[in-house]
């Protein structure tokens, strides 16, 4: 998966990726206090691709704890759960389910919006590959305006950055690559050796997206993600992370 | 000729001899038109009486009958009922008869057709009707009743079901004790399937050295087809649209249930045993957040709780013990029956002992007219009218026939619910089973169909008040592509404490791509599938118009409709005359059960478009065709300029 957090206060796009194995499940928005989490599990490609097999989120599950409601999304199915009772709509469908304050929104084989009391909203992108690929599967991607108030301690890979990092970018030079310039990036008390590169907004078209330019963090996000992206992995698709 | 073709010998005892027997019937999308054609020949030196007599189902509407006789062809036409019947007694046929005469113990009707034949004599029937299949317990079944009378040396019966959503299974079930094993051909396609029943002689004989036939049964054809998106399936062809509608994977809403059994005298024997089975399996399968009670009556009425008692096991068991120990008696109190559950039902509404999120259902079974308290059938429907509280929907199983069939349709139309004939013989037990079933699972409620686009008109019932799993929704209605290129649908509904909004798109090019490809495919069927649902709900209407013009309105829209689109119903008639039109038959719709049987599930009601809640966000008609589902996706080399980055 391919992260990209937009620093609005900052006005940079700052990038990273987490490369891990299948079904390994990260914990992407933990804030127990609102009561929402939003956890990501990832799917293989069908097989390596130059020695390495891909990942992809291929299940995302949300919970919304004071509306006792998990939505679980993969690329087939969205399943919604309240109280005893479940419902399930397919990519297939065109549909808004209103349950109390929690409304979804699926638009045919394109997108499912997630929208708590008219203030927070998540959106999922679908993925849909020619099913014959040798190797590419189905795959989600998530999309979380940075405008949805959470509280001071959401966490998570994304919830962490919803209280938005003081970083600044210097000394703009050639990189190894002369066409990949780098950069120096203070954050959290740490420099680390950035590099620019474009990375992909989907939302637009779900196969050539949207170049966005970043400032890509190696190492798997390492200094700009609190801890190590081991420290987000969840058990279950609905674990809060307990962060050490 | 008509012996030693087949190489298989008929006796000479069959002095009339039935050539050919042929039944040939096509599924389109639901609507199904099925003609039955007998060619028979009287080989006996004696005039013979030669008989047409076959089953249709009730409900179906005939749309064509034609007869020959040595040369000389009647043809049928509809005609309004009274005018039919004045050409008729102009010039009745000599030694030919016709008539509907509807059976009392099935759920099907009996076209009869008698001609006197000469010696020599070759004549040759045919019959053509028209029916709807409605989806009942997760499939559709075709019926073809198939009653020869005797060995016909070709007997050849086919069935296509033709099915844009693609078959999901299909089967025919034996309905013969394995005398016909291996004679039904089934070849089944993605979206079409072929059931070819054709036996020999030899093997239609009850046994190897028989003249009877043993072909005097069902032909069945069990289907369902698949369901992509739970919006449903829109149909667009020839100017009409159709809405098949029946989504899956929700959970039932929890229901409250009230059955209301009538236990007077005339229940005592086969029919009470019958429900008492039923009534027990019925208990059994209530699920733990269901509420019921029982009401019993006959002159008096008892319950067996006063109020709405959870689903428990225990109390499962005690109200099984309690159906056990009735002994019918007495007389019928229906009106205070129903007001006594009404007033159960409505008593626990307003205590807020129900689940704000549950369905409220009463289910009626009777078997005779009141003859105690209020005898006045339209003072009975005006007491329950003004009683029940709307969320209840009420159901009504008459059983047998002398019980007034036409007024328990009408007491449940009127309030949200249906009526079901249960014929009283050794399987009510199944026939209330079956009913019960229907209805157990409810899914959704307030379900509305939208057409937003003045391309719409003419639309049939679009508003019911409950889905229950298991069925299918049928809406249908007229479409101008001059007006719009594009067919949506909205489709609002509430399950448990969740708002439901759902859109569908018809694809318009491709059914008529599919169909053009399939020579059985009938072209006509969305028209005929509208035609046979407007006429159906008219007939239901037209019962409980509130006023004699009212009623008169409904009754011109009926008339016309039912001569436009060339049908029997309860008023036309078909006229049978030759080409002179010096010799004629009638044969009209028989008089009871005029709004009988039209097979629905739901009576619902029309309404206008409405405006969508306010939390919806409806998507934008596309202007262009969708993208192919499916298209590979291309992977390129990344252009020069693009800067990728370690592991992307």
């Amino acid at each position: 998966p391919h992260f990209i957090i937009y620093l609005p206060k900052s006005q940079e796009n700052i990038c990273f990726n987490i490369d891990s194995e299948p079904g390994k499940i990260l914990n992407l928005v933990s804030d127990p206090e609102s009561g929402i989490l939003v956890n990501g599990q990832l799917v293989g490609a069908k097989k390596p691709k130059n020695e390495k097999l891909s990942t992809y989120f291929g299940k995302l599950g949300f919970y919304f704890q004071h509306e006792d409601m998990k939505i679980e999304i993969s690329t087939e199915t969205i399943t919604m759960s309240r109280d005893s009772r479940t419902s399930i709509l397919s990519w297939s469908d065109t549909a808004q389910v209103l349950s109390q304050r929690v409304l979804v929104s699926v638009k045919r084989e394109k997108t499912v919006t997630i929208t708590l009391d008219k203030e927070m909203s998540f959106s999922v992108l679908l993925h849909r590959v020619w099913k014959k690929h040798p190797t590419n599967v189905d795959f989600l991607g998530i999309y979380i305006p940075p405008t949805n108030k959470f509280s001071t301690n959401a966490h998570g890979l994304i919830g962490q950055f919803m209280h938005e990092p003081k970083i600044r970018i210097f000394n703009e030079r050639p990189g190894k690559d002369p066409e990949k310039p780098e950069a120096s990036m203070e954050v959290k008390g740490q420099n680390l050796v950035v590099t620019r590169g474009l990375q992909k907004d989907y939302r637009t078209d779900t196969v050539l997206g949207t170049d966005v330019p970043c400032w890509f963090v190696h190492n798997s996000g390492k200094g700009f993600i609190d801890g190590h992206y081991k420290n987000y992995f969840v058990p279950q698709l609905y674990s809060f992370l307990k962060w050490p | 000729s008509v012996s030693g073709e087949s190489g298989e010998a008929m006796e000479d005892v069959d002095q009339v001899t039935l050539y050919s027997y042929k039944v040939q019937s096509t599924v389109t999308s639901r609507m199904a038109t099925t003609m039955i054609q007998s060619k028979v020949v009287n080989n006996s030196p004696q005039p013979q009486n030669v008989v047409f007599d076959v089953q249709i189902p009730k409900g179906a509407f005939i749309s064509n009958f034609s007869m020959t006789v040595d040369g000389t062809t009647f043809t049928g036409s509809i005609k309004e009922k009274t005018f039919g019947r004045a050409l008729y007694s102009q010039a009745k046929a000599k030694g030919k008869t016709a008539g509907l005469v509807r059976s009392r113990a099935l759920d099907m009707e009996n076209f009869k057709t008698e001609v006197n034949a000469l010696p020599g004599a070759k004549v040759q029937f045919e019959l053509h009707y028209q029916e709807a299949k409605w989806r009942k317990l997760g499939s559709y079944e075709h019926r073809l009743h198939l009653q020869p009378g005797r060995l016909a040396r070709h007997l050849e019966v086919d069935v296509w079901i033709i099915e844009p959503q693609g078959l999901k299974f299909l089967h025919v079930p034996d309905t013969s004790d394995g005398h016909f094993d291996g004679v039904p051909v089934i070849s089944k396609g993605h979206q079409k399937a072929h059931v070819s029943f054709k036996p020999t002689v030899a093997q239609q004989r009850k046994c190897s050295n028989c003249s009877e036939t043993a072909v005097d049964g069902e032909l069945v054809v069990v289907y369902d087809v698949h369901r992509e998106e739970k919006a449903g399936e829109l149909e667009v062809f020839n100017g009409y649209f159709v809405h098949f509608f029946a989504p899956e994977n929700m959970d039932p809403i929890p229901k409250n249930i009230l059955f209301v059994i009538d236990v007077s005298g005339s229940m005592w024997g086969v029919k009470m045993k019958q429900t008492v089975e039923a009534m027990k399996t019925i208990l059994d399968d209530l699920r733990t957040d269901d509420q019921f009670s029982v009401v019993d009556f006959n002159h008096n009425v008892r319950t067996w709780r006063n109020d709405l008692v959870s689903a428990t096991k225990t109390q499962i068991t005690d109200a099984k013990e309690y159906i056990e120990k009735i002994q019918p008696s007495g007389g019928t109190n229906i009106n205070e029956a129903l007001l006594r559950a009404i007033f159960i039902l409505n008593e626990a509404n307003n205590l807020g002992l129900l689940d704000p999120n549950s369905v409220s259902l009463i289910i009626l079974v009777s078997d005779g007219d009141p003859t105690v308290g209020e005898l006045k059938l339209s003072k009975i429907q005006k007491n329950v009218k003004q009683n029940i509280q709307d969320n209840i929907s009420l159901f009504s199983l008459g059983i047998g026939f002398d019980v007034d069939y036409d007024f328990l349709k009408r007491l449940s139309n009127d309030n949200r619910g249906i009526a079901q004939r249960i014929y009283g013989n050794q399987d009510t037990s199944t026939q209330l089973k079956k009913f019960y079933n229907q209805v157990s699972t409810p899914l959704l409620q307030d379900v509305q169909f939208n057409y937003p686009h003045t391309s719409v008109t003419d639309v049939t019932q679009n508003s019911f008040h409950n889905y229950f799993g298991g069925s299918e929704i049928v809406v249908a209605g007229k479409f101008d592509p001059k007006k719009s290129e594009q067919l949506k649908s909205i489709i609002t509904a509430t399950s448990a404490n969740t708002e439901l909004v759902l859109e569908t798109l018809a694809q318009m090019d491709d059914l008529e791509d599919f169909l053009s490809k399939d020579k059985h495919a009938d072209p006509d069927f969305t028209r005929k599938l509208w035609a046979y649902l407007t006429i159906n709900q008219l007939l239901a209407e037209r019962s409980l118009a509130p006023t004699a013009a009212a009623k008169r309105k409904i009754t011109k829209t009926i008339l016309q409709m039912s001569l436009e689109h060339h049908v029997v119903t309860p008023l036309t008639a078909m006229v049978i005359e030759n080409e002179a039109g010096d010799e004629r038959m009638l044969a009209d719709a028989p008089p009871q059960d005029h709004s009988c049987c039209s097979g629905a599930l739901y009576y619902g009601s029309k309404i206008a478009p409405s405006s969508l809640p306010s939390w919806v966000s409806p998507s934008p008609t596309p202007k262009t065709p969708m993208p192919a589902i499916g298209a590979p996706v291309i992977e390129t080399t990344p252009p020069p300029h693009v800067m990728r980055v370690e592991n992307d």
